[in-house]
């Protein structure tokens, strides 16, 4: 799969979304 | 040291294919009816072994490899209130079996063990209620959906040695019901699981957050979550289709590995595998690392490499009896297949 089909990648994807997330 | 590794392989009805390696079995004369086989490391005496653990509807037992090819029972736990369902493995706990009870479904969570303080064998409940799925963690943790009339309740317990739990975290809980949970390798506080909506959702077990949820797709309904895996950005997601059926075979996937994406949403199936030919549907599987195993309607099981969406191996029914169970023994690399007979047989993979 290239990038394009799944849209930007984070490798930090883990913290990010636990930073954006409702507590 | 593993005691498998200790025992003399004998090939007296085994696998077809070189993949797997017949190792030894184990019978139990007592057993009406087999529900699961599981394997739990169990330290003694100074030393750590894999033991195999038999469950029917009334009673647990610890077998323990007494010599090659040779096991005997160690302990049976008889639990006659509530008939056991299933085992619920704890990777990398020593001394603990957690088993599942109910009548259709999990009513509660009890711990099997052996307490050197008194030198004997006894069980405690850890969880009761209308538990829709259950998974054991690493580090002694145990998740648990339940649903009442109202709302859904997802709980992580941190168990103790002595089989009482320590500390107890809520989890955030999706809108619909969780069918499975699976540990996420490469991050040890993150949780996903499969809804009965089919979509997958991530946790963050330390503060319970609901991070993501994603829409799994149409085509594979009832999607069942085994195995996670985190890397280079992506969450790779080991999921089983119960609906895979014999009339749809050969080509119907029991599995697949699905790529998705966290920051975005987006997913991609990265590889599919498939029922070998033949007129057999898939019943139940078990995910370790890479390697899925099944039992198919025709009483074999079936074993594939994930990754490559091969069928690596198949063990035929057989005249003793079609296969029931098919599960990984804990630390992989050991596959016990189980008839309802109550015989067991270990390969090595």
């Amino acid at each position: 799969c290239s990038e394009s089909d799944l849209g930007p990648i984070s490798l930090n994807w883990f913290e990010e979304l636990s930073a954006e997330a409702p507590p | 040291t593993d005691a498998a590794e200790q025992l003399t392989p004998v090939l007296p009805d085994g696998p077809r294919e070189e993949s797997l390696q017949f190792v030894s079995e184990l019978k139990d004369s007592w057993c009406a009816c087999a529900v699961d086989v599981g394997s739990v490391w169990w330290a003694a005496a100074g030393r750590r072994e894999l033991r195999v653990v038999t469950a029917s509807e009334s009673a647990v037992s610890l077998w323990e490899p007494l010599a090659p090819d040779c096991w005997g029972r160690a302990y049976t736990w008889h639990l006659t209130e509530v008939p056991v369902i299933q085992i619920v493995p704890l990777p990398d706990t020593c001394n603990l079996v957690c088993v599942a009870l109910g009548e259709l479904e999990i009513g509660e969570i009890r711990l099997l063990l052996y307490s050197s303080e008194t030198d004997s064998f006894k069980h405690s409940v850890v969880k009761t209620g209308n538990i829709k799925a259950v998974v054991g963690l690493k580090d002694r943790r145990l998740v648990c959906s339940s649903r009442t009339m109202q709302e859904q309740q997802v709980e992580m317990v941190l168990l103790s040695e002595t089989g009482g739990s320590k500390n107890r975290q809520t989890l955030m809980p999706p809108e619909d019901t969780v069918t499975a949970f699976a540990e996420v390798e490469g991050i040890r506080e993150a949780l996903v699981g499969t809804t009965a909506g089919n979509s997958v959702v991530v946790w963050n077990l330390k503060t319970g957050q609901l991070l993501r949820k994603m829409h799994v797709g149409y085509s594979y309904p009832a999607s069942i979550c085994h195995r996670a895996y985190s890397d280079s950005g992506l969450l790779f997601v080991v999921l089983s289709h119960p609906h895979a059926k014999e009339s749809e075979s050969p080509g119907s996937p029991v599995f697949r590995v699905v790529a998705f994406n966290p920051r975005s949403g987006r997913s991609t199936g990265v590889m599919f595998s498939c029922l070998p030919p033949g007129p057999a549907g898939y019943l139940e599987g078990d995910v370790w690392d890479t390697a899925g195993a099944a039992v198919l309607t025709s009483g074999a099981v079936a074993v594939w490499d994930l990754l490559r969406g091969r069928c690596t191996a198949v063990l035929p029914a057989g005249p003793a009896g079609h296969w029931a169970l098919a599960r990984w023994a804990t630390g992989g690399a050991v596959l016990l297949a189980g008839r309802c007979s109550g015989t067991v047989h270990l390969y090595r993979y």
